[in-house]
């Protein structure tokens, strides 16, 4: 194959579909997240509302961040911290039925992205990862 | 440029330079390592001792995994922890002098690889990023 069409290949196969993407749920507490993401190993994963519709990423990052006071980190506070605030919303999405070139494009800055259906129904995720791989695949041609 | 090319390059153009690599020291506890991922933003960061070799990877990951308790995260222990005994110590490596085909194979199951010296003193770092910017650039041509 030649440049071209990888770039023009659908990312459909290359989707880690949805019930193998750990997440949380809009209304969770920063504890509670930060516990996903520790027992997960993952360092950011989706959010999403009880709709199953993405509504943003947290990372582990961003929870620390929000207890760092002036004097110590402000661990009590954890339970309090709900993650709807302290989540990215403006993470960049990819749809089901676009093409590598758009998944390239963005995990040059992204070290994944959240694939949705045209209604906002998440769908799963396409990482850096397997991106590498089928690069890989390619360049050793 | 042709798939061999891009194989046999140089990564030496692609490293980011020591300098420029947050870090933390062999003997810094637990809490001085997770202010310095929450306010560098980083995820995982190498360790070096005080004659700038490398001796680790330390991730917010690990931190939290260390001091999950039975009951509840037991954050008053951060202190007591040093970054010796949670550090992930089984880090691939690459060389200054390795090309990018060596860095392609590795950056698959890691995020970024440290780079040092024929002595092992650190050199920096190279990323996925810097990578897979040099393949956007390949795969548009
Ligand atoms: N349990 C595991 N088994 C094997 N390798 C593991 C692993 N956890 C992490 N890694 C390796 O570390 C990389 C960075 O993981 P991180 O959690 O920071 O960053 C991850 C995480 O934020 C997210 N992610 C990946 N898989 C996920 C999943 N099943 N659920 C939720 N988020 C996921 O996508 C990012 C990029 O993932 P990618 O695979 O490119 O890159 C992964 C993978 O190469
Ligand atoms: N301050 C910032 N400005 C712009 N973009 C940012 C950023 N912090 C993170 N990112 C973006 O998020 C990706 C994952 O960052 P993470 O900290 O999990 O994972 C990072 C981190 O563990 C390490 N790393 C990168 N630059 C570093 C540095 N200057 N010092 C120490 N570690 C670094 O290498 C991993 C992969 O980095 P990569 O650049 O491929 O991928 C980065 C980059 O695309």
């Amino acid at each position: 194959i030649n440049n071209k069409d990888f770039l023009t290949a659908p990312i459909i196969d290359q989707i880690i579909s949805s019930e193998k993407v750990a997440h949380v749920q809009i209304g969770n507490n920063a504890e509670h997240a930060l516990l996903v993401l520790t027992k997960t190993g993952y360092s950011a994963i989706p959010v999403l509302d009880n709709q199953y519709h993405l509504k943003g990423l947290l990372g582990i990052g961003m929870i620390t961040d929000s207890i760092l006071g002036m004097e110590r980190i402000e661990y009590e506070r954890l339970e309090d911290i709900k993650v709807d605030e302290i989540m990215d919303t403006n993470l960049p999405t990819i749809r089901v039925k676009d093409r590598f070139q758009r998944a390239v494009d963005l995990l040059i800055n992204h070290p994944f992205l959240c694939v949705t259906e045209e209604d906002g129904t998440f769908a799963g995720i396409i990482t850096r990862r397997v991106i590498m791989k089928e690069f890989k695949k390619y360049i050793y041609n």
